[in-house]
């Protein structure tokens, strides 16, 4: 029979990764509406 | 001596490696050229850029999964050494 495959995890997504995207993405958004 | 010439290839390295990790946000290349060209000429000159350019470079290519990581330290770094603005004010 078919085995449930149970594997949803983001293996590349580092959170130290997130974080730094998220802070270059608001900083380049405060320079865009700044100019 | 200057480090003008291979700074300006290894910084171009850079952008073409993290242009095809950062596809879901085409914005952080052009930030970090703008970034780049704001900088003051003897920076991106010097050793030191060479420095955080070469481990910034050889980093993202084992650790990809960083890219951004690297990217904000670059930007970091360049916002550092940005060029000043001469203001023109005339009274």
């Amino acid at each position: 029979g078919a085995v449930p495959v149970e594997e949803e995890e983001e293996d590349d997504d580092d959170p130290e990764n997130r974080i730094a995207k998220k802070m270059l993405l608001e900083e380049i958004k405060a320079n865009l509406s700044s100019d | 001596g200057s480090f003008k010439a291979e700074n300006e290839r290894l910084f171009a390295e850079f952008l073409e490696c993290c242009s095809r990790l950062t596809e879901e946000h085409p914005e952080v290349i052009p930030f970090l050229a703008s970034r780049h060209q704001k900088a003051s000429a003897e920076f991106l000159a010097s050793a030191e850029f060479r420095n955080v350019l070469g481990r910034c470079l050889t980093r993202v290519q084992s650790k990809r999964s960083k890219v951004y990581v690297y990217i904000n330290e670059l930007c970091t770094v360049l916002k550092a050494h940005t060029q000043r603005r001469k203001l023109a004010l005339s009274s």
